[in-house]
């Protein structure tokens, strides 16, 4: 673990005045390894820790802390700053239908974090929501929310025999017709270098305004992750992220990826297959997570 | 970047970031650019991409006799079916790593093939599992033995298996639950799965595939070693490669746990599943 091969360096160090390149040397090496073995992508672990060297650079070394140590809890402090200020806020607005639209990569997690989505809207901020099933895709989708939302009470707008654009324009109407306060859409998976399926989206965007764009990705993504969150941000310019299957044992170095290319933070966690595994995201456990 | 070598030519900086990049992960892309600087040379680029495709092929399994890389390759299985043999393959892996469209995808080829082709639903856990892989087997023009969701994926399994026999097929495909492999009663259940198989079909073939989705990091090893405990693993399908990802996780896996990748899934569309090429895949990737 970082903190067994930090307390190897320790033992080298003794008394230096400030931190400087030469008594955080192998820290940085460390730090770096354990960032790109949590996969977090290489070009951020670079920058990133670069970054934070240069800040950290000249500091007078605490009483009581060794410099690597020091180091270590900077690295720290600069995870937890660009993983954001913590989930679990949004854009639900007092009056109208307030939209929230699911993006990802295919599998990610959308048509499940739909539910859990729609769940927590109604049960923290008291607006009735509406679940539309905008994936014609693939095969038995539209069953897949339908059942798993009815199950949990919500309605589900489905139509059949048309494009994902009209779907969500139609069930818009239905929700202002039924009084409903918020409405959440499931997406079709499409890969960020799709540039027609990625035109869909734009398209949906265009005809219904989204007051959130949420980015599904999955906990253990790979070094991919800054390519794909950097494709949908640039594309649709998302204003979140959910990270799925954090009930895996991936160390989760994506979401550090992500949230640093994009600037957005991530809002929330999937945390299991029901609808209730759903949480508010913690910037300084997922902190730990990557650098344990 | 990360070598600190001072006696790194450009050209091998080059290609460990190449790896990184491709999620070879920093062991696996150590080893073999520590093994490419002990054997190249000369610096030109053409003849290092050579040495490193030689050496990133030495570390994986390429000539299983199941994978297609194997002369006989998957004509194994295929002369295996013509004689009377049934095949029985597993589909096993996370949740959402593309298992119930790589099987509609294998039914569809099997099927083409001429082989006699059966599928079991045996994912009775998720909402419409059941649902999606039917329209795959229409899409195959493939029999599918299933059962309501929430019964017993154990149960779905025994009735195909007889099913299987009874009908005489060639091959019997058969869907399971996305499970993390980190979650004891699930990779029990699968377990389970495997022991029905080898008891109610001894005389069968049974080949154990893990999905593994491109896209993944290294959590992608734990779930390959956990997988491999639970079930065994006979070959890795690698999904999803017409992503901007280079799955060489795959290819880690493959070098560290001495386990073929037997499929390669490049797409949505019932015929994006290919006998994986190792040649093919190394060119795309350092090209
Ligand atoms: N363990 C776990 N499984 C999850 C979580 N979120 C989703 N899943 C599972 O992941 C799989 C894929 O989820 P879906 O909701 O179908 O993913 P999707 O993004 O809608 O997939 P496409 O529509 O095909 O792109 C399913 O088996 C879900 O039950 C989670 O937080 N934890
Ligand atoms: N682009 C691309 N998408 C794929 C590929 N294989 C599967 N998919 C998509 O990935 C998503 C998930 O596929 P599924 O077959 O439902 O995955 P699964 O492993 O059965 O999921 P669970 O049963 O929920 O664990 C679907 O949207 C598929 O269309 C592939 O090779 N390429
Ligand atoms: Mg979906
Ligand atoms: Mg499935």
């Amino acid at each position: 673990a970082l903190s067994e091969r930090l307390s190897g360096v320790l033992k080298k160090i003794r008394g230096w005045g400030s931190l400087n390149e030469s008594n955080i040397k192998d820290g940085i090496r460390d730090i770096k390894l354990a960032l790109l073995e949590a996969d977090v992508n290489y070009k951020v672990v670079k920058e990133f820790v670069d970054d934070v060297t240069k800040e950290a650079m000249g500091e007078k070394v605490l009483k009581s802390i060794k410099p690597a140590q020091q180091f270590t809890k900077a690295v720290y402090d600069g995870l937890v700053r660009i993983l954001g200020v913590g989930g679990g806020e949004l854009s639900i607005k007092s009056g109208g239908i307030s939209v929230l639209m699911l993006v990802g990569l295919q599998g990610s997690g959308k048509t499940t974090t739909c539910v859990k989505l729609a769940r927590w809207v109604e049960k923290n901020y008291n607006k009735k929501t509406l679940l539309v099933a905008a994936d014609p895709y693939r095969p038995a989708a539209m069953e897949q929310l339908d059942l798993l939302g009815s199950k949990n009470g919500f309605t589900v707008f489905k139509k059949e025999k048309m494009k994902p654009p009209d779907i969500c324009r139609e069930a818009l109407e239905y929700a202002k017709e039924k009084s409903f306060g918020a409405a959440v859409l499931d997406t079709a998976g499409r890969l960020e270098i799709d540039e027609q399926m990625m035109d869909e989206l734009t398209r949906i965007k265009d005809k219904v305004d989204p007051h959130e764009i949420l980015l599904v990705a999955d906990a253990a993504t790979g070094q991919v992750a800054v390519k794909v969150a950097q494709g949908f941000n640039e594309r649709l310019g998302i204003t979140g992220i959910i990270l799925s299957r954090m009930d895996s044992d991936a160390r989760g170095g994506a979401a550090l990826s992500m949230a640093y290319i994009t600037g957005k933070a991530i809002s929330f966690i999937g945390t299991g297959e029901k609808v209730d595994d759903f949480e508010k995201f913690y910037p300084d456990r997922i902190a730990s997570r990557i650098l344990d | 970047i990360f070598t600190g070598k001072k006696e790194s030519t450009q050209v091998l900086s080059d290609i460990e970031e190449i790896l990184i990049a491709s999620d070879f992960g920093i062991d696996f892309t150590q080893q073999i650019i520590e093994q490419l600087s002990k054997r190249v040379v000369s610096s030109n680029p053409d003849e290092v991409i050579s040495e490193l495709k030689n050496i990133i092929k030495e570390k994986m399994v390429i000539d299983s006799e199941i994978s297609s890389n194997h002369p006989d390759s998957s004509h194994d299985l295929s002369r295996e079916m013509n004689q009377g043999s049934i095949v029985a393959y597993l589909m096993f892996g996370v949740n959402g790593t593309g298992k119930t469209t790589t099987c509609g995808k294998l039914a569809y080829k099997l099927k083409n093939e001429g082989k006699k082709t059966l599928i079991a639903a045996a994912d009775t856990h998720r909402d419409a599992a059941v649902e999606q892989l039917a329209i795959w087997s229409k899409r195959a023009n493939v029999p599918i033995i299933s059962q309501y969701q929430g019964s017993d994926p154990g149960a779905v399994v025994y009735d195909a298996c007889d099913s299987a026999r009874a009908r005489s097929v060639d091959a019997l495909i058969v869907d399971t639950a996305g499970r993390l492999h980190n979650k004891e009663r699930l990779m029990e259940e699968l377990k389970k799965i495997v022991r029905i198989l080898d008891k109610k079909l001894p005389e069968a073939k049974l080949v154990k595939l893990l999905t593994v989705d491109a896209t993944t990091g290294q959590n992608a090893i734990a779930q390959a070693t956990q997988f491999n405990e639970y079930a065994g693993v006979d070959g890795i399908v690698l999904t999803k490669l017409d992503s901007s990802a280079k799955g060489g996780i795959a290819c880690t896996i493959s070098g560290l746990l001495k386990i073929p990748i037997l499929y390669s899934g490049t797409g949505e569309g019932i015929e994006d599943l290919a006998d994986f090429d190792v040649d093919e895949y190394l060119d795309i990737l350092l090209s």
